[in-house]
């Protein structure tokens, strides 16, 4: 038996959207601790990985680890049946065909039920090695997404160079060449701040067509975490306040 | 000229 009741509903909807241009059918993994769930995307190029702690549920009960095989399109349809103050419960029996989700609004007295048909997703799943990023910079997320969605409009790919100094990012392409480039800033405007933290300088391209689709969770969080290493893929994480934590690896384009 | 890495040269099949 699984039930697990959200107050804050609305998070569960954003993290949906989220990851439904990623990632199509996933494995929910259901554990006495919490929910997780890894999945790649069709071209092994991008990765969610979502953990959401018991803590941050109003209630929350697994009995034992079960896996839950969901279609993201089909999850993202339902919880468009959510209003954003509804509360969310998910329930799940032992050997599930279908999981249960329910919104519910105390104030409007509006209950809406869903039995959303689970499936039998045969997938991979990658062991990510402990890694110490040798950089990691934490910038407000809207900032990052602005960058990030006016820099494709110019080029396809992003060069990331981080130094103990700034934070670069450069993009090259027919219009032309340019960097934006962001210095350790610890403003008391917490809003504001960039924080740098450099023990050896990365330069890695990547493909912001990924990076647009992650920023999607910038709602979620006020800010994003890049965690980089030369010789890793890019950790873009949004941090879920007292929840848990949503977290996108990319693949870096490599130079022939 | 530059080509996507894949995760899986990252990454170990679990």
């Amino acid at each position: 038996m699984f039930e697990a009741k959200l107050t804050e509903g609305l998070i569960l909807k954003k993290i949906v959207e989220s990851i439904k241009d990623i990632v199509t059918d996933v494995n929910i993994d259901i554990s006495p601790s919490g929910i997780s769930l890894q999945a790649m995307d069709s071209s092994h190029v991008a990765l969610v990985s979502l953990n959401l702690s018991m803590d941050g549920f109003e209630h929350y009960r697994a009995d034992t680890n079960m896996v839950l095989g969901v279609s993201i399109a089909n999850l993202a349809k339902v919880m468009k049946l959510a209003d954003n103050n509804d509360q969310i419960t998910l329930q799940a029996d032992q050997e599930a065909t279908h999981l249960k989700i329910i919104f519910e609004n105390p104030k409007t007295e509006r209950t809406t039920e869903f039995n959303l048909n689970l499936i039998t997703i045969d997938s991979e799943h990658l062991a990510i090695p402990e890694t110490e990023y040798s950089s990691v910079v934490t910038i407000n997320s809207g900032e990052f997404s602005k960058i990030c969605k006016e820099l494709f409009s110019l080029s396809e790919t992003v060069q990331i160079t981080t130094n103990t100094d700034y934070v670069q990012f450069s993009v090259e392409g027919e219009v032309g060449s340019g960097q934006v480039r962001l210095g350790h800033n610890d403003s008391e405007k917490k809003e504001d701040q960039t924080i740098l933290e450099v023990s050896e300088s990365v330069q890695q391209q990547f493909a912001i067509r990924y990076l647009n689709m992650f920023n999607k969770a910038s709602t979620l969080s006020s800010f994003t975490r890049l965690c980089l290493h030369q010789e890793q893929p890019l950790v873009v994480e949004f941090k879920i306040d007292n929840l848990g934590v949503l977290k996108y690896f990319l693949a870096p384009k490599i130079s022939d | 000229k530059t080509n996507q890495a894949r995760l899986d040269c990252f990454f170990n099949q679990g």
